[in-house]
């Protein structure tokens, strides 16, 4: 059978999770203009800085991998200055 | 490592700490142990001191909450159990460390290991802000690890240090503290561009040459111009560092790293199982106490191992000694002496290092063609 597409995999509740994340530890700098992303879609800016600063596969989408570390225990300071 | 904007610090050395409150989760007495221990770890880099206050008046407050746990202004609740462990203020916040009550916290690797968390989060305290680096303490992900084995990182080191400089006692007479920290100051002031350098050992590694001494270890890639230093435990907590030799069997993958009478197999930092085993068990006779030196010449398969003013050379196809050996070093190895402290086959060459030089060997010919100073490979 193919191989469905990662982005296609992703939960609803795994959506919530990443964009809840993103916006806990790679909040909106000072300066930055924001843009109003849509509840299910993700900012794939925020989501590149995630996964450049974690090593992953820079990619801007959520794949099994990114969601992976996002669900690891961490510490609750955000990775850059808000 | 990153500091905060600013870079916020404490303007004085001595600080304060207190413990609001305890989670049930644990004794208390193991509680204060852990947070002494993620002190030290701070501690023993830093001119810094912390010494359990009472009352208001102590520097940093530390708090075990779940959920909406303080009124301190922006200060995110916690999310339960799982997910965020802790968090921290800045020194220019007021240094706060919450722990998060939900979690089951312990003094082993079973739950979530205070010491470790609190160790992270006081980098916080003192003005670290998260590293990028996934062995650095301060990097974000809370990875399970033996208490025991949890350091510092060469990445936490530098970044607390560019806040509040070197332990005092590396600035004196550089004694050891006895700490096991990974800061051991004589070995902190390793200058590679030192003239006089020697190397423990030298090797290839996936395409990278490392040159090891004392806990360090640089590593040179052909890729890029900088070279990495970091401390040997960082790659293999195992080993720590007082590695007497190393090489590379490329077409394994593996690389052999010799400390005294043991000896280990790793592919890139994992150490394979079934090791350390004996350098007796390759078929180095019993009074041989180390190794000095070893290299694996691509070309005949074979690995010499220099011990004192003796080699031996090793089939790495058949897994044996060959009958002749030991040779003598002198005799063999002609103007470069009578020991060698690292050895490593470069471009086809051979390059044997002995105090602060290394000679270019030319193993048809059995002569020196170069001689260089032995950190000629950094460009000081």
């Amino acid at each position: 059978l193919p191989i469905l597409p990662q982005t296609e995999e992703v939960t609803a509740e795994d959506m919530q999770l990443a964009q809840k994340y993103l916006n806990s530890y790679y909040p909106e700098q000072e300066g930055t203009p924001v843009i109003r992303t849509r509840q299910d879609k993700i900012d794939a800016n925020k989501l590149r800085q995630m996964q450049e600063f974690f090593g992953l596969k820079v990619t801007g989408k959520l794949d099994a991998s990114t969601l992976e570390e996002m669900k690891a225990p961490r510490c609750g300071v955000p990775d850059i200055a808000g | 490592f990153k500091t905060f904007p600013l870079s916020p610090k404490w303007p004085k050395k001595d600080l304060t700490y207190r413990l609001q409150n305890y989670t049930p989760d644990m004794p208390r007495a193991d509680i204060e142990e852990a947070i002494r221990r993620a002190w030290t770890m701070w501690s023993d880099v830093t001119p810094l001191t912390f010494t359990e206050g009472s009352g208001d008046s102590a520097d940093i407050l530390i708090l075990f909450g779940a959920g909406v746990h303080s009124m301190i202004p922006f200060d995110p609740p916690f999310d339960g159990p799982n997910g965020e462990v802790g968090h921290a203020f800045s020194p220019a916040h007021g240094g706060y460390v919450h722990l998060d009550e939900d979690e089951d916290w312990t003094k082993d690797a079973k739950g979530t290991n205070l010491f470790h968390v609190a160790a992270h989060e006081f980098g916080h305290s003192l003005g670290l802000d998260h590293s990028k680096i996934p062995e650095a303490l301060m990097f974000p992900k809370y990875i399970r690890s033996d208490p025991a084995k949890v350091r510092l990182h060469q990445d936490d080191v530098e970044g607390i240090q560019s806040l509040y400089g070197p332990s005092e006692e590396a600035n004196g007479d550089g004694q050891s503290s006895g700490s096991e920290s990974p800061t051991n100051l004589t070995e902190q002031v390793v200058d590679l561009c030192n003239p006089h350098i020697s190397f423990d050992a030298v090797t290839s590694l996936r395409g990278e040459t490392l040159f090891f001494k004392e806990r360090f270890m640089w590593r040179k890639s052909p890729a890029q111009s900088n070279i990495e230093k970091d401390f040997i435990s960082a790659f293999w907590p195992t080993l720590d560092g007082g590695i007497d030799a190393a090489y590379e069997v490329e077409n394994k993958d593996t690389l052999f790293i010799f400390k005294g009478e043991q000896y280990w197999a790793t592919k890139g930092n994992i150490i394979q199982p079934g090791y350390p085993k004996s350098i007796h068990a390759l078929g180095i006779p019993h009074i041989v106490k180390k190794i000095d030196a070893a290299v694996y010449d691509k070309n005949t398969k074979k690995t010499l191992f220099f011990s004192s003013d003796k080699y031996w050379r090793y089939d790495e196809t058949r897994n044996y000694i060959e009958r002749r050996y030991p040779g003598k070093i002198a005799a063999d190895f002609p103007g470069i002496g009578s020991t060698v402290d690292a050895a490593l086959q470069h471009n086809g060459h051979l390059y044997l290092f002995s105090g602060s030089k290394q000679y270019e060997f030319d193993s048809k010919r059995r002569r020196v063609i170069n001689v260089k100073k032995s950190n000629s490979w950094f460009g000081c």
